[in-house]
């Protein structure tokens, strides 16, 4: 099963769900339960499955947008922004009527332009979706009050006595924290607080200064950091904790740069150079996974990376998945 | 890099690991 298609037997299945809802007396929360989650799911497929290569600034619309660039039919783009607005519409404005009826046609009209989506065989639409990685991490925030900072590390479970293994950390202004916490909690992949952790845990959280909170992410690897990068001030580590700074960490800069190199690889087919892959793990790894590409250890390590994906064929490219966390 | 990096070129299993 491909990428592609487990995104239109989702579809089928909403789809079920919805004419079932139509056997009874029915309310808005009924469609709304179906549509919420299926929104979501349509645009974080077109965000990493469609256009890997989509920037963190991009929303629903704008990825939708992208198709005019490609050889889907003009007809079919119309429909995709239906289900946008239905979705919309079915989330942020509960004083509107959602009819079931049209809930089931924007559906109906939206699986057949995914499939025709799938055919056009953009970005990682083709890939095996068992090789999708994911991962149930957690993302603990402390402030230092006396330096304006806050510090957000990504964690992965582990048996170590403190029960996590620290993948990365980011600094940020302490003013940030309203704003990351929005954004947070708007993704359905999260969900935060004292409920989703066992007590030791949250109380190693407690153990670590001046604790603010913590959730639970489970997904993809890239996707949680980055929304949590554009709130990173490289300046900040580098000041603090001189020589402890995030692109200091051989294990931050390795992960941001593989993040960086799947997206470049699921997006292109195109054969590229290893210096040209190396430049373009730079780049993106810079603007999306806020790692400062004019750091000597990030050079090293996309050349490196670049090197590896280099042995691999172009056709094999884009089953790469990563990256792979081992503690 | 600090951690492992391999390509695990098993069957069609292709993973990029740190």
């Amino acid at each position: 099963m491909t990428r592609g298609d487990e995104i239109v037997e989702a579809l089928d299945a909403a789809l079920e769900r919805l004419r079932r809802i139509g056997y009874g007396p029915y309310a808005r929360a009924d469609v709304s339960s179906v549509i919420d989650p299926l929104g979501s799911r349509i645009e974080t497929f077109l965000r990493s499955v469609a256009f890997p290569m989509s920037s963190r600034a991009d929303n629903f619309f704008t990825l939708i947008e992208q198709f005019k660039s490609t050889s889907l039919h003009g007809d079919r783009v119309p429909s995709l922004h239906a289900m946008r607005d239905l979705y919309n519409r079915s989330k942020h404005k509960p004083q509107e009527p959602l009819a079931l009826g049209e809930a089931i046609r924007t559906v109906q009209n939206t699986v057949v332009t995914l499939k025709d989506v799938c055919a056009l065989g953009i970005g990682a639409v083709g890939t095996p979706f068992e090789r999708e990685l994911m991962y149930h991490l957690w993302i603990a925030f402390w402030d230092n009050y006396a330096n304006g900072v806050t510090e957000a590390a990504i964690m992965l479970p582990s048996d170590h006595w403190t029960y996590v293994g620290t993948v990365d950390t980011l600094h940020m202004d302490i003013q940030s924290w309203d704003a990351l916490k929005a954004k947070l909690l708007a993704h359905p992949r999260f969900r935060m607080g004292k409920d989703h952790f066992e007590p030791k845990v949250w109380e190693g959280f407690h153990a670590g200064g001046d604790f603010l909170n913590a959730g639970v992410w489970d997904g993809d690897y890239g996707e949680l950091v980055r929304l949590v990068a554009p709130f990173d001030d490289s300046s900040i580590g580098e000041r603090m904790l001189p020589g402890l700074a995030r692109h200091d960490s051989l294990t931050s800069i390795g992960t941001a740069l593989i993040a960086a190199m799947i997206d470049i690889v699921r997006s292109s087919s195109e054969p590229m150079s290893r210096d040209e892959l190396a430049e373009a793990i730079k780049t993106r790894a810079n603007s999306e996974y806020a790692m400062p590409r004019d750091k000597g250890s990030v050079a090293e390590a996309a050349a490196q990376i670049a090197a590896l994906v280099d042995t691999v064929p172009l056709d094999q490219r884009q089953r790469l998945a990563g990256p792979v966390l081992v503690l | 890099l600090a951690g492992p990096l391999w390509l695990d070129l098993d069957g069609n299993a292709v993973v990029l690991g740190f």
